[in-house]
């Protein structure tokens, strides 16, 4: 038996609307520890993982570790039918071949159940190696959107590098080339508006921009992102969720041959 | 260009 009740239910519908165009179908994993997934785009270039701690959830009883196969397109669709301020719960029961999303309005005078089928997914599960990280740049969730989008109308890939003057994003297409560079502003009486940049070495690297834009489907997630590159390593892109845990996308780059 | 290398030539499948 398997019982999560989310009083910010916002929370659950911005999650699907972050990784339902990256990836169609994931088992989704309850324990103890919460509620988690673990998937990669149906080319393998991208994987996202994601985790909404127990401790987070109003209510949480999951009696037996469970892993339940879902469309997340169909979950997204039924999570839209949630209004924003709905509390939701998530219910399922032992062997039970369907989830029930059971949404109340705040002063609960309405109550709506959407049953969905569940399905078989085959999944394996990646060991994400602990990395040391030669830079990691956080900035303002918003800010990183608006270049990957911008960068996007003009090129298909990005050079992220990381110096000491800043995180500069790079690209070049048919119409021309375009470079922003962000420096490190540690606004203090704002600091959801700080770029804070950490950097141990140097570091360029090159990504598909699509993958990135697929990315800042996240930012209503979190006022800040967190860019975590080394050489020759996937980068990790992270949306912490207030709370409960965090969307982490991880991207494999281009490499010169 | 460079070359797209894919997730799993960095993380292992368990």
């Amino acid at each position: 038996m398997l019982e999560l009740r989310l009083v910010q239910g916002s929370i659950l519908k911005k999650v699907l609307e972050a990784i339902k165009d990256l990836v169609n179908d994931a088992n989704f994993d309850c324990s103890a520890t919460g509620f988690s997934l673990q998937a990669m785009d149906s080319s393998h270039v991208a994987l996202v993982a994601l985790l909404l701690r127990s401790e987070g959830f109003e209510h949480y009883r999951c009696d037996r570790n469970l892993s339940m196969g879902m469309s997340l397109t169909n979950m997204a669709k039924m999570l839209k039918c949630a209004g924003n301020d709905d509390i939701v719960t998530i219910k399922a029961d032992d062997g039970s071949d369907t989830i029930t999303f059971m949404f109340e309005s705040p002063t609960q005078d309405k109550i709506a159940d959407f049953e969905m089928k569940l399905m078989d997914i085959d999944s394996e599960h990646l060991g994400i190696p602990e990395a040391e990280y030669e830079a990691i740049v956080r900035m303002p969730s918003s800010e990183f959107a608006r270049i990957c989008k911008d960068l996007g109308t003009i090129g298909d890939t990005v050079v992220i590098s990381v110096t000491k003057e800043g995180v500069k994003f790079s690209t070049r297409g048919d119409i021309g080339t375009a470079n922003i560079v962000c420096r490190q502003n540690t606004s203090i009486d704002k600091p959801e508006e700080a770029t804070i940049i950490e950097m141990q070495e140097p570091v360029t690297l090159t990504f598909a921009l699509r993958y990135m834009n697929s990315f800042a489907k996240a930012t209503p997630l979190a006022t800040q992102v967190t860019i975590s590159l080394s050489s020759e390593l996937p980068v990790v892109v992270e949306y912490k969720i207030a709370e409960m845990g965090y969307v982490r996308y991880y991207l494999a780059p281009k490499i010169e041959e | 260009g460079p070359k797209q290398y894919t997730i799993t030539r960095f993380f292992s499948k368990l």
